[in-house]
């Protein structure tokens, strides 16, 4: 039985030879610890589905990438995550904007999809119905890291623009 | 911004995308990753996509489903069709690319910017981790 698995942690306009050797290293860990986890769902037969939620997650829970644990600040200063999720047999899809306190968002995507009859959930609302579905609930600092913040500053001490930062730090 | 996507031995399709946006973001702005069409989208009929990069060309030019159209329409695989899209996503100005997979088991990236993150397994035992 054949299976393929994709990922990608993010694309920036930093390139290989600039990036500093342990980001490098933990994003390489990060990737392939990710790709065992999807991989692992599809070996045993498992869903596309289960295999991206499981694949994500690992990289949610991964502060070296922006989502989930480790994602960008807003301009205020908080973390407002975003996710979505697609099945291709039924072109059932989920989505999630601006929640803030379900540890893994993906998961929330998937609610949405599954546990609900719309496509896209947003900010308080997504918030409500993650609690109503009894998804893993975190306190906002749970996604707040240190380098996040000082990319924050430095951003606000410069007033670069939005992209700028970001195409810099992915 | 993260994502996945995945053909099963039963050759469904599926794709999935997370983020925490763009620093220093206001107004509650939104980018492609969970607006189904632009940054993520699944068809059995064509591919899986999961795109990172400036959210709003790829919103504008709905790079995650046009990818598929391309597929479904025109016949094109899985890279020219992401090649093509990219393409056109670099000449609005935005910078970016996507995961792409094929219920035939295809699995390939396009991009146009450096520093991406990714990885790929298959079952005929593929491991392949790379920072481009």
């Amino acid at each position: 039985k054949s299976w393929t698995l994709v990922i990608h942690g993010g694309a920036g306009s930093m390139a290989r030879d600039k990036l500093a050797p342990e980001q490098d290293s933990a994003a390489r860990a990060g990737l392939t610890k990710a790709l065992e986890a999807g991989s692992t769902v599809l070996e045993k037969g498992g869903s596309a589905m289960d295999a991206v939620s499981a694949a994500i997650m690992v990289l949610e829970d991964d502060e070296h990438f922006n989502a989930g644990r480790g994602a960008v600040f807003t301009y205020k200063g908080v973390n407002e995550l975003d996710a979505s999720i697609m099945d291709g047999k039924t072109l059932g899809a989920g989505a999630v904007t601006g929640a803030r306190y379900t540890k893994n968002p993906i998961l929330l995507a998937r609610a949405v999809m599954e546990k609900s009859p719309h496509v896209m959930l947003s900010r308080e609302g997504a918030d409500e119905f993650s609690r109503e579905q009894g998804l893993e609930q975190v306190s906002p600092d749970y996604f707040a890291t240190p380098e996040r913040w000082r990319q924050l500053e430095e951003l606000k001490a410069k007033k670069l623009g939005w992209y700028d930062v970001d195409l810099k730090y992915g | 911004t993260v994502g996945a996507v995945a053909v099963d031995s039963e050759g469904n399709v599926a794709a999935g995308t997370s983020t925490g946006g763009l620093t220093g973001k206001r107004w509650g702005r939104i980018g492609d990753s969970p607006v189904i069409g632009a940054g993520n989208y699944a068809d059995n009929r064509a591919c899986g996509v999961s795109a990172t990069g400036a959210g709003e060309f790829f919103i504008r030019l709905g790079v995650a489903h046009e990818i598929c159209a391309r597929m479904r329409m025109l016949g094109e695989d899985a890279k020219t069709a992401s090649d093509h899209v990219i393409k056109e996503l670099g000449l609005l100005g935005g910078t970016g690319g996507v995961i792409v997979t094929a219920p035939d088991g295809t699995a390939t990236f396009a991009f146009n910017t450096p520093g991406m993150y990714r990885g790929k397994a298959t079952s005929k035992g593929d491991r392949m981790v790379a920072i481009y």
